[in-house]
């Protein structure tokens, strides 16, 4: 939610920028801006406004593409598309790298140190350990802890990144399972909270007839 | 007595006028407050303890100064002299500064920076000095250990508005958000400081490097579950065993939670919390964070 | 409305809330 506040007004203002833009050399230098920035996680607002089409089949549609990357694509991505895409500026691939970890997240919440290594082209653990540190933590985008001896990072929270249509199906998905297993809680709980009841009403009743039988004898002794 | 008492304040003010300020505190410290012969006015006895604390504490003589301003003490609590009560007060804060009693000092930083009268007897106070008292609140809890007691004290300072107007404001709020410190901006922290606060300390360490050193231990032990020696070494800049040596002894004065494997060469960091505790705090975070989804529904009309 | 979708799909990711082998246990 922080991250999401933060980045309103940033994308607010490319949304608008992108909108006027003319020229496509212009809107060319907006996505490079928007791909630099560096508290910009989310780019599909900008990609859904109209006038960016204008790039399409011009020698800027590269740019476009490279948007469209970094809205849903990864390091790995650019890698095997990086002889049709523009040359990334130093901010761009601290950006990439950044979007490659909170993918990563998406799908593991223990994300080993080597798969890391490998996706963000690093070569060693006290590099790794300094971008997650100063460039994922720091940058308020991720939490979680840092294992040595495991070799690994534990993912507590990721900010969300663009969604690609086909993931609202899995997304419906696990909050329909979410709604199931909630609901077969709450009336297991309930189950339980009547079965507590019943069974102390039975403990009351039983200790009545007790105490009555008690009684009972002690008159008879008598 | 009388005239031995005038010659000497004399001889003080000629000493002062010269910058000569140790020899115009001796002068005046000889001079004898509890005589039995004449009474002396509390007052007068206070308004002399503090002005040869504070001739000492321009040649930053702590030791001197300490001994007038503990016989000042016993003064002060009856005293309702304003100015003498604010100069008592300083004096105080820097003798702790320069004793390096860091946390004790910025607390009386602070309390003397947050004074709302502008005009105390014939002193005037004004802006730039409260805030330097602020600043120099700042500068002495980041040099004080790191622990949680600091981190009250920082709480208390970045909650202040005033703070974010210092030009010290951004190392306090890293220190405060328990971040690592790194090199460039250890360096400008350290053209703001004073020899003492920079002085080298026995293990061969300077005041400003344990305080750095602690307080990245600290950030460290939040963002790892475990760390190698020599990882941890690499990470404050110094050698793996010095690394070992101040991380155990920050667990042993229950300043960090912890526990050290010599045999792997790890330590083993330990949150303030259960794991079960924790877990429960991951919920908490989840619901709420549910609720502002709800909420931004809500506000959108969804 | 695309920052609520990022909103639900970082919420998504919340749970499992712990996965630590110290929390296994506890929880056990």
């Amino acid at each position: 939610m922080d991250i999401e506040r933060k980045q309103a007004e940033i994308v607010d203002h490319f949304v608008k920028q992108a909108a006027v833009l003319d020229a496509e050399a212009s809107l060319a230098n907006l996505i490079a801006e928007a791909t630099s920035h560096p508290s910009l996680f989310a780019f599909s607002e900008i990609l859904s406004v109209p006038n960016l089409t204008k790039l399409e089949g011009t020698q800027f549609a590269s740019h476009l593409e490279l948007l469209r990357l970094f809205a849903y694509g990864a390091c790995s991505d650019y890698k095997s598309n990086s002889d049709r895409l523009p040359a990334l500026s130093a901010d761009q691939v601290r950006k990439l790298k950044q979007l490659t970890v909170l993918m990563l997240a998406e799908g593991n919440k223990v994300l080993p140190y080597d798969q890391l290594m490998q996706e963000l082209d690093v070569s060693n653990v006290r590099e790794l350990e300094d971008f997650l540190i100063n460039d994922c933590m720091y940058a308020g985008i991720v939490r979680g802890k840092l294992d040595q001896l495991r070799r690994c990072f534990e993912v507590q929270f990721a900010a969300g990144r663009d969604l690609r249509p086909e993931q609202l199906n899995n997304m419906i998905q696990t909050l329909e399972n979410w709604l199931g297993t909630s609901d077969n809680l709450l009336h297991t709980i309930q189950d339980k909270i009547k079965w507590a009841d019943a069974m102390s009403e039975e403990n009351k009743k039983h200790r009545k007839e007790i105490e009555e039988k008690v009684e009972d004898a002690k008159q008879s002794f008598k | 007595e009388e005239q031995v008492l005038i010659i000497r304040e004399k001889l003080a003010e000629l000493y002062e006028s010269e910058q000569q300020w140790s020899k115009a505190a001796q002068m005046l410290s000889g001079i004898d407050l509890d005589s039995g012969i004449r009474m002396l006015d509390e007052t007068y006895k206070l308004s002399k303890c503090v002005q040869i604390a504070r001739l000492y504490l321009e040649d930053d003589d702590a030791v001197n100064a300490e001994a007038f301003i503990n016989k000042a003490s016993f003064l002060v609590s009856n005293s309702h002299h304003e100015v003498l009560n604010l100069q008592y007060k300083v004096c105080y804060a820097r003798i702790l500064d320069l004793k390096r009693k860091f946390l004790e000092a910025a607390l009386r930083y602070y309390d003397i920076s947050q004074i709302e009268k502008r005009q105390i007897g014939d002193e005037e106070i004004d802006e730039e000095a409260l805030e330097q008292a602020l600043s120099a609140a700042v500068t002495c809890t980041i040099l004080a250990a790191a622990g949680p007691q600091r981190s009250r004290v920082l709480a208390t300072l970045y909650k202040d508005e005033r703070c974010s107007k210092l030009k010290i404001y951004p190392i306090l709020q890293k220190v405060y958000l328990e971040r690592i410190l790194r090199k460039p901006e250890i360096d400008a922290f350290a053209e703001e400081l004073k020899a003492h606060q920079k002085a080298l300390l026995p293990d061969n360490f300077t005041v400003l490097d344990r305080a750095m050193i602690e307080h990245n231990l600290l950030s460290a032990s939040k963002l790892y579950t475990n760390i190698s020696f020599e990882e941890l070494g690499a990470l404050l800049g110094i050698a793996p065993q010095k690394a070992e040596k101040i991380a155990s002894r920050m667990i042993y004065e229950d300043r960090m939670r912890g526990s050290i494997d010599q045999v792997e060469a790890v330590i083993h960091f330990e949150d303030d919390t259960e794991e079960l505790q924790q877990w429960d705090q991951q919920i908490v975070g989840l619901c709420q964070a549910l609720n502002d989804i709800l909420d931004s529904m809500t506000s959108k009309g969804v | 409305d695309h920052s609520l979708l990022r909103q639900v799909s970082s919420l998504l990711r919340r749970l499992p809330a712990m996965e630590s082998e110290k929390f296994q246990d506890d929880f056990l």
